[in-house]
């Protein structure tokens, strides 16, 4: 029962995935589980679309968790999702977004690496797939997108954590969100969650050049961040990739912007400077909670914003 | 499963964009195996780094050379991931 399930504290995978199917059970006219293919070690990859009808609607996109070793990350998503499925209809901004829109959330995006970040290396961070002609195994899958791939601040040497792989698209992992967000083609928002820093990023990391919509994301994304720190004052900074923390390219936010899906953003959640990727299970639901006044706050402005 | 005891996460506060390009040369030498959890990235945003404990001394005379100034973030990563697992050992327990 959704009920008992302990929000504030870190899940392995299989946990999290049997949630989802009582998430499901529990809320059958809004939350389906949706197969979008599977990981290189053959895991599959779910995605929870939270729907009230229609088909191809205008949706949002969340994925969580691409870097295995965030784990707040994952599980803020866990906590969104049952957030969303117990809000709809008594939160009126929510049940108004959902009755013209869709939310489509990857809640693991890096099913292998988190896995292994469980059982061998609780600091891993990449893919799992091996690279051919080298000892070292894995790729950055946020450096691994059709967006500047190979530019600057992504790495050729596959030992490096910020390894780009051998060609765009190449993980599985990313060409599977890829395929999905290229056939469903009605998405209007794409948001990345990380951990940690306490930055509400937009594009361009490839670049440093601004994007068209750069004052818009930025005022969004100020005035998204005004909510999150209403709830705890938990301070962020707000700006593109490339002006607020380093070039980076290959990332998924300026390939989401690139490919037309305007209302991009990547968050990265706390630590509030004392435990970095290790930030203790208590702080899960106060980081969910805050996060969640940022999300909604973006997800009502996309809603009231079509294009 | 792989161990980090005895390895520390250094808070380091860069002063200058001289003391910024050293700690770049760290990272893009990719020496002493540090793990870059925050990248030198500009002097108003700290840099935390999980050093391995074979290579602390090495580091932190590095930035003392350098008049870097640093604060021990975490003490003992392995300590604070046994207690993480611990935590889910507990829980695991309770929820079953």
């Amino acid at each position: 029962n959704t009920r008992d399930f302990n929000f504030g504290a870190y899940h392995p995978l299989e946990t999290i995935y049997s949630w989802m199917d009582t998430l499901v059970d529990q809320h059958p006219n809004l939350v389906t589980k949706l197969e979008i293919g599977q990981s290189y070690e053959n895991r599959p990859m779910y995605v929870l679309k939270f729907s009230t009808g229609g088909t191809n609607r205008p949706a949002i996109w969340m994925d969580l968790g691409i870097h295995s070793r965030e784990w707040v990350s994952q599980a803020t998503g866990v906590w969104t999702a049952n957030k969303i499925a117990t809000d709809y209809d008594t939160d009126a901004s929510l049940t108004a977004v959902l009755k013209t829109m869709d939310i489509y959330m990857l809640i693991v995006a890096n099913p292998d690496g988190y896995v292994f970040s469980h059982t061998n290396d609780r600091m891993w961070r990449k893919t799992r797939s091996p690279n051919s002609g080298s000892v070292c195994v894995g790729v950055d899958p946020n450096r691994n997108w059709d967006a500047g791939f190979g530019g600057p601040g992504a790495s050729t040497n596959p030992c490096s954590e910020t390894y780009q792989g051998s060609s765009a698209h190449s993980e599985i992992e990313v060409k599977n969100i890829v395929n999905l967000i290229q056939s469903h083609g009605n998405f209007k928002s794409f948001i990345s969650v990380h951990a940690y820093s306490q930055l509400l990023m937009y594009p361009y990391g490839y670049t440093c050049r601004s994007a068209a919509d750069q004052a818009e994301l930025d005022s969004v994304g100020r005035a998204a961040v005004q909510k999150l720190t209403s709830l705890y004052g938990t301070t962020y900074k707000v700006g593109s990739i490339c002006t607020i923390i380093y070039q980076a390219s290959g990332g998924s936010i300026d390939w989401s912007y690139d490919v037309g899906i305007k209302y991009s953003f990547a968050f990265e959640l706390r630590d509030t400077g004392r435990y970095g990727f290790i930030l203790p299970a208590d702080q899960i639901i106060p980081t969910a909670s805050e996060t969640w006044l940022a999300l909604k706050h973006i997800m009502e402005y996309v809603h009231d914003h079509p294009y | 499963e792989r161990l980090f005891t005895g390895d520390q996460v250094i808070r380091v506060d860069a002063q200058s964009e001289e003391q910024l390009k050293l700690l770049q040369i760290l990272e893009s030498e990719e020496k002493w195996n540090l793990d870059f959890w925050r990248h030198p990235v500009s002097t108003e945003l700290p840099v935390d780094v999980r050093v391995p404990r074979s290579h602390l001394g090495a580091l932190k005379e590095y930035l003392n050379a350098h008049s870097i100034p640093f604060t021990v973030m975490i003490d003992d990563v392995q300590e604070l991931l046994d207690q993480e697992k611990a935590e889910m050992r507990e829980n695991h327990i309770r929820q079953h």
